[in-house]
């Protein structure tokens, strides 16, 4: 009964850092996806400006 | 830019996948242990 | 014993997911440096074209 006990424990444990993972991978996407949102306006701008002179 | 998005995506559940089944793992040998003793 | 054999097989989990993670996380950004090179190269020839036309 300890055992099965240290088991649920244990599964739960895992269990948050796959939870914990999830997360992380989520908010990597969204900041990456951002970062290249920037970098296409910044670019456009650069552009165009270069294409003013 | 958007395919570099899209393949991570599909690898991001690839790893999902992945870390499941060790989960999967790990509960059937703590079963196992728990038979066991 | 057991309680022994569980933390190992818990530790043995954990350290599978590090690594899937950490290869994961090398991968990307391996990817994430070639997309930007490519995207600057792309950018420098289309700006090149754009100011002979």
């Amino acid at each position: 009964a300890g055992l099965e006990e240290m088991k649920d424990q244990y599964m739960r444990a895992v269990g948050k850092i796959r939870g914990d993972m999830l997360r992380y991978l989520q908010e990597s996407k969204e900041r990456a996806a951002q970062m290249i949102r920037q970098e296409v306006l910044r670019e456009r701008r650069d552009t165009a400006r270069k294409m003013r002179r | 830019a958007s395919r570099f998005l899209e393949e991570e995506t599909l690898r991001s559940q690839e790893l999902l996948q992945r870390l499941d089944a060790h989960i999967e793992d790990m509960r059937e040998d703590t079963s196992q242990t728990v038979r066991k003793y």
